[in-house]
């Protein structure tokens, strides 16, 4: 079982420290902020009040045996630099490391850093791409070359099968499911709006009205189909 | 083409102008620090100088004429929430903001934000569990009762092809697809590290050591095939 350490406990390394606690991790969870070491005593393995750039603190703490070291703190670049240099010196496997810069991430690259996550620019990024292709619900870059998309059915494809519009060979994208929406009834007999996912389809599976398929294909295929109205 | 509004030029804010940017789409990005609108109007349709809580200043802007308005506003609740507020009165049908705390979440969406984003505690939560499943790339669910997993081979699977292995009646996962490590030569002749991506195998589609596998079932027989050794 790998152990974790977080070191820095703000909104973001607080995050880090739940949700590996919720996976059942041992998380040794540590800041020099008494009042956040107390929440995190409430669901880490072992949470610690000490300043993190006291190397000899974090020796005492069993820093240098974890496997994983996440560096949250991001506005005080001094400490996180020094840190993280700390980290590296401990010949711990993986660093993560949050920047508030750029220049800061660099230097944590430079110092040994394995990742350096930028939360507010990549979430910026991620909703970005959210908002702009509605249709397109999961946009995932499976390689360089390839991707896998989730998108709404076009009119064309309504009531025809897979087999009847050929996908495969006129399109290039091969249809690995098609999700459906269905009306469902709970345990109390109220009904509500389920969904069925059928995997790799037949050729005569036909689809209908509201239908979501999800494609696999190269980047350009996958571009053209999108376009389909 | 649906217009867009980025109000609070923070990091994520200004993450969020940028990528709107990039894709082709017209973005008018608001601050009250001139030096932020200065760095939008590189790459920003329109980029102007205003308090946000300011109603007639943003009547001027054209702000209610937009579709989509994100407010990048955190630390400065008062603001943000003053500004969600105004936003909903000019009927902008999407509104995303960022909080910073919870409890400003919950004020934001009872005012009617149509998302509320905690930046840090998302990537919190996405960092953990790319750290967590080291040999899962990607574990993303497609729907309440399936997930697609991106799967080290397992020894056993190694040199035998996916017909002998029967992965689909015996395990009831499909394979979407293979992706392997290949040698590639750039134009300069120089040699490195590429990975080719076979989509859809066929039954005699051999596995060797090193492969990375695709796969799409119920979470139940995911699980199930990621415990194999
Ligand atoms: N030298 C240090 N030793 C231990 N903890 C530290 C040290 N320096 C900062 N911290 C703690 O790290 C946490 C985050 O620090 P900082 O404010 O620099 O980052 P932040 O980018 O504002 O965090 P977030 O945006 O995730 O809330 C704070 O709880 C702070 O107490
Ligand atoms: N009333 C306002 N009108 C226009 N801009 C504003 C207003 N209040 C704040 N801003 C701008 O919004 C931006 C972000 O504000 P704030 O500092 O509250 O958020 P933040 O959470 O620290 O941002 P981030 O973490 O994304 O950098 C700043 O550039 C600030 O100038």
């Amino acid at each position: 079982m790998k152990q974790f350490a977080v070191i820095g406990l703000g909104r973001f390394g607080m995050s880090v420290a739940q949700t590996l606690s919720k996976k059942g991790v041992q998380v040794l969870a540590i800041d020099m902020d008494e009042k956040k070491v107390k929440i995190a005593s409430e669901f880490a393995a072992r949470a610690i009040e000490l300043d993190a750039t006291d190397e000899t603190a974090l020796r005492d703490a069993g820093v240098p045996d974890v496997d994983v070291a996440v560096v949250g703190i991001g506005r005080n670049i001094a400490s996180s630099i020094l840190i993280t240099l700390i980290l590296k010196e401990f010949e711990i496997k993986t660093i993560i490391a949050k920047a508030f810069t750029s220049l800061q991430g660099k230097v944590l690259t430079k110092l040994g850093a394995s990742r350096v996550i930028y939360p507010e620019r990549e979430m910026g990024a991620k909703v970005t791409e959210s908002l702009i292709k509605p249709g397109i619900f999961e946009h995932i870059k499976l390689s360089p070359t390839h991707t896998l998309v989730e998108v709404d059915v076009p009119k064309n494809f309504e009531e025809k099968t897979i087999g009847e519009l050929a996908i495969r060979s006129k399109y290039r994208v091969q249809v690995v499911a098609i999700k459906r929406k269905v009306t469902k009834v709970d345990k109390n007999g109220k009904a509500g709006i389920g969904e069925n996912i059928l995997i790799a389809p037949m050729p005569d599976d036909g689809l209908i009205k509201g239908d979501r398929l999800v494609l696999l294909g190269q980047n350009e295929d996958i571009e053209r189909v999108k376009k389909i109205k």
